[in-house]
This record gives structure tokens, C-alpha cells and sequence, in this order.
């Protein structure tokens, strides 16, 4: 289930989103 | 409306939220670039490459428009407050909400009844979306064309629509948030804007925002629809591979 999601955490984490 | 009455200023909420708006063409330029790049990758891999159809040409303007979405969503204040689990939690209830308001606001304002506006400025013919469709995706069509209506007959304009976003995307009854009392604060902010908003621009209609907020189940009824309608065209291998799009499908049905 956490593969699924990780396209969107990758767009929320990256760059200054922390 | 470009002024309220005097002496009533805008809610700073308000103008808040439409400083935070994408320019609507630097989307579209972004989503048309990406699609002439995908057409391209596909005639050079094989030399009869079939003409992206219309459901597919949408399918991967819905997956370009969730990565703006994203990207409109990590700009707000409120939304970088949050930890990013409750930032998923919150995208993955309203994703296809905050599609079909992006579609139907595009509708609202297109104003033609037989066809549909994408972001691309592609216009798709209904009659011959609808030969082809099936009675699942001509109750949808027909869905959303009776809520266009509705929001026209209301003249909804853009700072509703911002407003709307927030709304959807603060949705108070996404369980299980790390920060579930400031998602509803946010909320209860976001509602007493629109309201005074709604006040001071439309004194005339004091009935407008509960009409207002009554679109907001039939929106989440529409997006629920076409949800299922995604899944079954993902079930049976018709949605092209969107990155996206499909990993917004399965965390919800997971």
C-alpha cells in the first residue's frame, strides 16, 4: 500500500514542503 | 462582480485564496506541452500509433491537471501547516472532488450546453462522446451538465469557486488526521469567508451561500460517480497508464 502512494509523497516532500 | 458595495470590504480570506490561484494558461501550456510530448513518444515507438481517443485524451488531461492540483495545494498557507500523512489523507478524499469542480467551473463559464471546454482549450463534441458512451458515462455527463446549470443559474464567480476549493480540500470528516481540529478550523474559517463574502457582494440574496453550499454533496455525488466509473475502466485496462491518476484510485480503494 505505501508503493501506491508514492508518487504523491514525493510531490509533498520534495523541495521546502517539510 | 469586480466590487462590493462600498464600505463592505472583501474578506482578506477571500483575496487571499485568489492570489493563491495557478494562472489558468500557464497550466494549460504546461498540460498541452505534456501532451504533444506523450503523441509524439507514441508515433516515433510505432509507426501507426493510433489517435489518442477522447476518453483517453481526458484520462491524461485528469492525470496533468492532479499534479497542478498538487501543486496549487502545497501553495496554501494552511495546507503547509499540515504534516505530510494529513496532506495525503486530505488529497486522497478529494481528489476527483477538486477534478469534476476544476471541469464543472470550466463548464460554468464555457456556457455551451453541447460541448466540453478541457484545459487545453480542446473542445470535445457531447453528441460524439455520448455515441460512444455507455449508460454509466451518460448519467455522469448528464450529471454534471445539471450542476453546471445550477452554478450558472447562480452566476458562480471565481472567488466562490476559490473558496469551494478550500472547502473540499478542508474537509472535516477525513478521519484519522494527526491534526483533525485544525483541518476543521480551517474549515469553519474558510465557511464564515464565504459567507461574509456572499454578504457583501450579494446583500440582495441573502439565501446564496446555503444555496451555495448545497452544490457541495452533489459535487462529492458526482466525483464519487466518476470515481467508480475510473475504476471500472482501470479494471478492465482502459485508462492509459497515468501516474497519478491511478495511484490516487488505488489509495482510495486500498
Amino acid at each position: 500500500k505505501k508503493k501506491d502512494n508514492a508518487l504523491l509523497r514525493y510531490l509533498l516532500d520534495k523541495d521546502d514542503n517539510t | 462582480p469586480s466590487a462590493p458595495p462600498a464600505g463592505l470590504p472583501v474578506p482578506a480570506l477571500v483575496l487571499e485564496f485568489v492570489r493563491c490561484e495557478q494562472d489558468e494558461l500557464q497550466v494549460r501550456s504546461k498540460i498541452s506541452a505534456h501532451l504533444g510530448h506523450l503523441q509524439q513518444e507514441q508515433s516515433s515507438r510505432s509507426a501507426k500509433a493510433e489517435p489518442l481517443s477522447t476518453f483517453g485524451l481526458m484520462c491524461h488531461v485528469a492525470d496533468q491537471t492532479l499534479f497542478s492540483i498538487v501543486e496549487w495545494a502545497r501553495s496554501c498557507t494552511f495546507f503547509k501547516e499540515l504534516k505530510v500523512g494529513d496532506q495525503m489523507k486530505l488529497l486522497h478524499n478529494c481528489w476527483s472532488e477538486l477534478l469534476v469542480l476544476d471541469y464543472i467551473s470550466r463548464q460554468v463559464h464555457h456556457g455551451k450546453q453541447d460541448s466540453i471546454l478541457l484545459i487545453t482549450g480542446q473542445e470535445v463534441e457531447l453528441g460524439s462522446l455520448l455515441a460512444q458512451a455507455g449508460v454509466t458515462l451518460a448519467e455522469l455527463v448528464q450529471g454534471g451538465q445539471e450542476l453546471v446549470q445550477h452554478l450558472q443559474e447562480l452566476q458562480l464567480d471565481r472567488r466562490e469557486i476559490a473558496c469551494f476549493k478550500y472547502l473540499i480540500l478542508f474537509n472535516p470528516d477525513v478521519k484519522l488526521l494527526e491534526n483533525q481540529v485544525y483541518v476543521e478550523s480551517v474549515y469553519e474559517q474558510v465557511s464564515g469567508a464565504l459567507l461574509e463574502y456572499t454578504l457583501c457582494v450579494y446583500p440582495q440574496h441573502v439565501e446564496r451561500f446555503s444555496q451555495l453550499l448545497l452544490r457541495l454533496p452533489e459535487l462529492r455525488a458526482l466525483s464519487v460517480q466518476a470515481e467508480d466509473y475510473l475504476c471500472y475502466k482501470h479494471l478492465s485496462g482502459e485508462v492509459p497508464c497515468n501516474n497519478l491518476l491511478i495511484e490516487m484510485l488505488h489509495a482510495k480503494r486500498a
